[in-house]
């Protein structure tokens, strides 16, 4: 199924 | 803060609906109404709702206050209201606690709550607008109905979106399965349609797991809204009256 990815690897923080 | 709901229902749902995923999270209210973002313990997903003042009969707030809650003690609460009764939210300025009123349609029976606050210390992400690829609205129940059957089969789902339709598949020990909707328009019922529209071809793969536990908001809504794009979260929003909405957000799988 694939490797989970994180979804603060798509959004930054602000 | 002083926030009046025509019936508990709506918020009663949206608790509900979240507190599997987020257990403390901070009500952010001021004048444009009642925001909440928060990511789930792993970073994986994101809920973020917006409950407008319009949603709200009246609606007041007068300066930006955080109301940091706990979802299982606000849970607890709530069940104390009826779904028809009317709610109002209340606050002082720098408050300890938010103050809950559930009135009886009849006005014979009023309930007061008071809930202690949290200080709650939240990292807000930054979420752009984005011009997805494709964008999929669908009855709510059958989206549902596809994840919880599909999570007998894998823990993984691959959605493929096409002029054609929209393609839920499941690869699993036992073997494979899939689902397609058609785009359609129910003219007797506009609640049964299925909607896409497409700039390019899309395939993602996500956790079943997370996507049927955003379905515990299907209550809330006749339709929700898929929104994908390749190599980005996926959006899954349940539109509410008013502009108010509760989206999730969902990272997806990524190839070996």
């Amino acid at each position: 199924g694939g490797r989970q990815a994180g979804i603060t690897n798509f959004y930054a923080r602000s | 803060l002083e926030a009046r709901l025509e019936a508990a229902d709506l918020f009663k749902k949206v608790v509900e609906a979240i507190k599997d995923l987020v257990q403390h999270c901070n009500f952010d209210c001021n004048d444009s109404g009642i925001a909440l973002q928060a990511m789930d313990n792993s970073h994986v997903a994101l809920v973020s709702m917006m409950l407008t003042a319009d949603t709200f009969t009246p609606f007041r707030c007068d300066r930006n206050i955080p109301l940091g809650i706990d979802l299982t003690s606000l849970t607890k609460v709530l069940r104390a209201a009826q779904s028809s009764d009317i709610l109002t939210i209340k606050s002082e300025d720098a408050p300890d606690v938010v103050n809950l009123v559930f009135e009886g349609k009849d006005q014979d029976r009023i309930s007061e709550y008071d809930l202690k606050l949290m200080d709650i210390d939240q990292e807000h992400l930054g979420i752009p607008d984005t011009e997805y690829a494709a964008t999929a609205s669908m009855p709510a129940a059958d989206f549902k109905r596809i994840c919880s059957d599909l999570l007998l089969i894998s823990e993984a789902v691959s959605i493929e979106c096409t002029k054609e339709g929209i393609t839920f598949k499941a690869e699993g020990d036992i073997g494979n399965g899939s689902v397609t909707l058609r785009q359609h328009s129910d003219l007797e019922n506009s609640d049964k349609n299925v909607d896409i529209s497409l700039t390019e071809p899309v395939a993602l793969s996500f956790s079943l797991k997370y996507l049927t536990g955003f379905c515990k908001a299907t209550g809330l809504s006749n339709q929700v809204r898929l929104c994908l794009s390749n190599d980005v979260p996926l959006m899954v929003e349940y539109a509410l009256a008013n502009n108010s909405y509760l989206r999730f957000y969902l990272a997806p799988k990524i190839g070996d």
